[in-house]
């Protein structure tokens, strides 16, 4: 599987993802990719993801959505407190946090994989509970970084 | 300000598995893609313009499981799915089970700005694909010796193609 997902200087966001699926599949399987709100999703509101992994999992938890309306509640209830504390904007632990918390639900079904997502706060997140992900990212500020492996040890057998 | 975040899969290959080579290679395809993300954006281009030129790059390689080196169902072919949306306005296109256009993710982009629907799958999408004008792609094109030695030794392990479809809930 691969995929993108972009914030543009204009503030606008999008995902896509693009797959084989898995090997050997059949009766016409569909997995975590083409599914809206399972594997890719992008509101401005919020943020923009593409995943990849045992695709049925991410179907169940409807990952990508899941993690953009978690944002999306993070950023509104920033936006109700922000004349108190002045910090509307989204944190990128904040959207670690939530990518995280959302894997580790794919994980608890007994799934395994990654997302990867952007901010309109210009924040370029991974996170996966694989040995690793091929996966880069690059923005405005300097950032320009391609790599494979994580720091943990479970290997997937997802292609 | 502008960000991009691309990915070629997870866990295809153990550490051990990985020769520094290999690895070598799938770093600058991934730089490769993700150099033509961030100039569509560095340009002023728009986000959408952006994902479809990095994911067309890694759909073109055999290296990764999309397009051409996708791998292979239990009768030897490439079943190719894609999806996109556009934060804008979440005008979302998708396919599936698409087995003739050469860049899948540019057919659900068709899908989405010129169908009245999201989602198409198999012959309905490639007959869609035929009247947008998309080449027809033969299966030679996508199908290749890493895919096919991966299917092998599927089979080799004397699964049933019931063993294969069995998880997940």
């Amino acid at each position: 599987t691969v995929g993108a997902v972009a914030l543009d200087q204009k503030g606008n966001m999008a995902a896509a993802t693009s797959t084989g699926g898995m090997t050997g599949k059949r009766w016409g399987r569909v997995g975590d990719a083409p599914v809206i709100g399972a594997g890719t999703y992008a509101d401005n509101r919020a943020c923009a993801v593409s995943a990849t992994g045992w695709g049925e999992y991410f179907l169940r938890v409807g990952v990508a959505h899941e993690i953009c309306a978690r944002l999306r509640g993070v950023k509104e209830f920033n936006a109700l407190t922000a004349e108190s504390d002045g910090a509307a904007a989204l944190q990128p632990e904040e959207a670690e946090y939530i990518a995280d918390s959302v894997m580790a639900d794919v994980k608890d079904l007994g799934g395994d994989g990654g997302v990867i997502l952007v901010t309109p706060e210009g924040h370029a997140v991974f996170s996966f509970n694989t040995t690793g992900m091929y996966r880069g990212r690059a923005t405005s500020d300097g950032v320009n970084e391609v790599a494979i492996f994580g720091s943990e040890d479970k290997v997937s057998s997802t292609p | 300000r502008w960000s991009l975040a691309i990915h070629g899969g997870a866990g295809t290959l153990s550490r051990d598995a990985m020769t520094p080579e290999k690895e070598a290679e799938y770093e600058a395809m991934l730089q490769t893609a993700l150099d033509a993300g961030a100039k569509v954006l560095a340009d002023g281009g728009d986000a959408m313009d952006a994902v479809k030129a990095a994911v067309i790059i890694m759909e073109d390689s055999p290296l990764f499981n999309a397009g051409k080196g996708a791998v292979l169902t239990w009768d030897g072919d490439a079943e190719l799915d894609a999806s996109i949306m556009d934060g804008r306005d979440r005008s979302a296109g998708a396919i599936a089970g698409v087995r003739t256009v050469k860049n899948p993710i540019l057919l659900a982009d068709r899908v989405r700005t010129d169908s009245p629907h999201v989602m198409l799958v198999g012959e309905g999408a490639e007959q869609f694909a035929l009247e947008k004008g998309f080449a027809v792609t033969p299966q030679s094109y996508f199908i290749t010796p890493m895919r096919l030695d991966a299917l092998e030794r599927m089979k080799a392990k004397q699964l049933s193609a019931l063993d294969v479809d069995l998880k997940f809930g």
